[in-house]
């Protein structure tokens, strides 16, 4: 190649060059497909579908490749448990790391438009629409809007805080909150339970209606919740959605599987499996939540009021949680928020 | 990510809302 006059090199046949891709690409398919072949004879001890990088590529090929497997009378692991066990959390970091290495001045431009493009952000409302002004794509996500760009609703007592889609809403009925249309979780699961160290003791909730009678505090009261899903070119700030108080906050480390509304469909309980946080308190009618849920991608919360709170650590322990409350002396009832007033963000990785 | 609000509120509390609907920061969600 190296030696051959310029000329010649423009002569390469399409065909050759074709015939080379083509069998690239479906070589180590078939070679795959005799492996699995391979593999499924052995029994299941030997065949760890937990090395991740075997689950990865259970996941993505089409599962005739892996005929075998299914046909070795061998329960085939249902996608769900193979799409838990990636490690979500590790590619979250890896990627928040990848997002605060700070971009060369002349590579600002091409990078946020491509991400400006790709998922449709409105430069026009940020404070500062200059692109070479954000370091990296982290900055860039964590921009802020021009105040003039959100005004806040002063006639209904709850406002949305954030930018979204709304998934879903309504009447909480029997402790079970829907993620989606017709998916629903457990409300104790994603809220954990109501007795507070510092709080009465309440006794433990023995049925779903008496962990309902925890929650609502007044006579004649309903529960209600409304679910409000971010995409990745919307604002990620989030604000407070009414006037009230914020006594507590307990965080859920979790796993960090993206929550967009296919995949909340697909996963029941999600919610409950994603690292969280639930901040609770008391507004004009009793009992109130915020919990803000991250994603692969938006794997860290901030609470701009809580500096003890860290999320996407490395190590948790499955199922912990910690709590904190901001119940003190100065602040018998805990944080006070107005209607509007920034609260926190999310961020990559 | 998302944000899940659950809140106690009066029986005749109504959301200004549809599912499916795109929302920003401010708007109305609901009042009695």
């Amino acid at each position: 190649m190296h030696t051959a006059p310029l000329r010649s090199l423009f002569l390469l046949r399409p065909v050759p060059i074709l015939l080379a891709t083509g069998g690239g690409l479906h070589f180590p398919r078939l070679a795959l497909r005799w492996r699995l072949g391979q593999l499924s004879c052995m029994s299941r001890p030997a065949l760890k579908l937990r090395s991740w990088p075997l689950t990865i590529l259970y996941y993505l090929l089409p599962f005739g490749a892996l005929g075998p497997l299914s046909r070795v009378g061998w329960r085939p692991v249902s996608r769900v448990a193979l799409y838990k066990s990636v490690p979500t959390r590790l590619l979250s970091r890896a990627w928040g790391r990848l997002n605060q290495v700070e971009l060369p001045y002349w590579l600002r431009r091409p990078v946020y438009s491509l991400y400006i493009w790709t998922f449709g952000v409105n430069m026009t409302e940020a404070a500062v629409e200059d692109l070479h002004h954000y370091r990296n794509l982290s900055e860039f996500f964590r921009r802020k809007l021009k105040p003039q760009a959100r005004p806040v609703c002063g006639l209904h007592s709850v406002i949305s805080p954030s930018d979204g889609k709304i998934l879903t809403f309504g009447q909480v009925k029997n402790c079970e909150v829907e993620q989606v249309k017709g998916v629903t979780y457990s409300l104790e699961s994603f809220l954990g339970p109501r007795a507070y160290a510092e709080d009465l003791p309440f006794p433990p909730a023995s049925s779903r209606d008496s962990f309902r009678k925890q929650l609502v505090t007044r006579e004649g009261n309903e529960l209600y919740h409304c679910v409000i899903y971010l995409a990745p070119g919307d604002y990620h700030c989030f604000h407070s959605p009414t006037d009230w108080t914020v006594s507590h906050r307990r965080h859920f480390p979790g796993s960090l599987m993206s929550v967009n509304p296919g995949m909340a469909r697909w996963i029941k309980e999600l919610f409950c499996h994603n690292e969280r946080v639930v901040l609770t308190g008391d507004w004009k009618h009793g009992f109130f939540s915020l919990t803000a849920v991250g994603a692969t991608n938006v794997g860290s919360i901030r609470i701009y009021f809580d500096r003890d709170l860290h999320t996407n650590s490395p190590r948790y322990s499955k199922g912990s949680y910690n709590d904190l409350s901001f119940v003190t002396h100065a602040n018998k009832e805990g944080v006070p928020m107005r209607k509007g007033e920034h609260l926190g963000e999310f961020n990559l990785g | 990510s998302t944000i899940v609000l659950i809140f106690e509120a009066p029986k005749d509390f109504n959301f200004r809302l549809k599912a499916g609907q795109k929302i920003r920061f401010g708007e109305a969600l609901g009042s009695l």
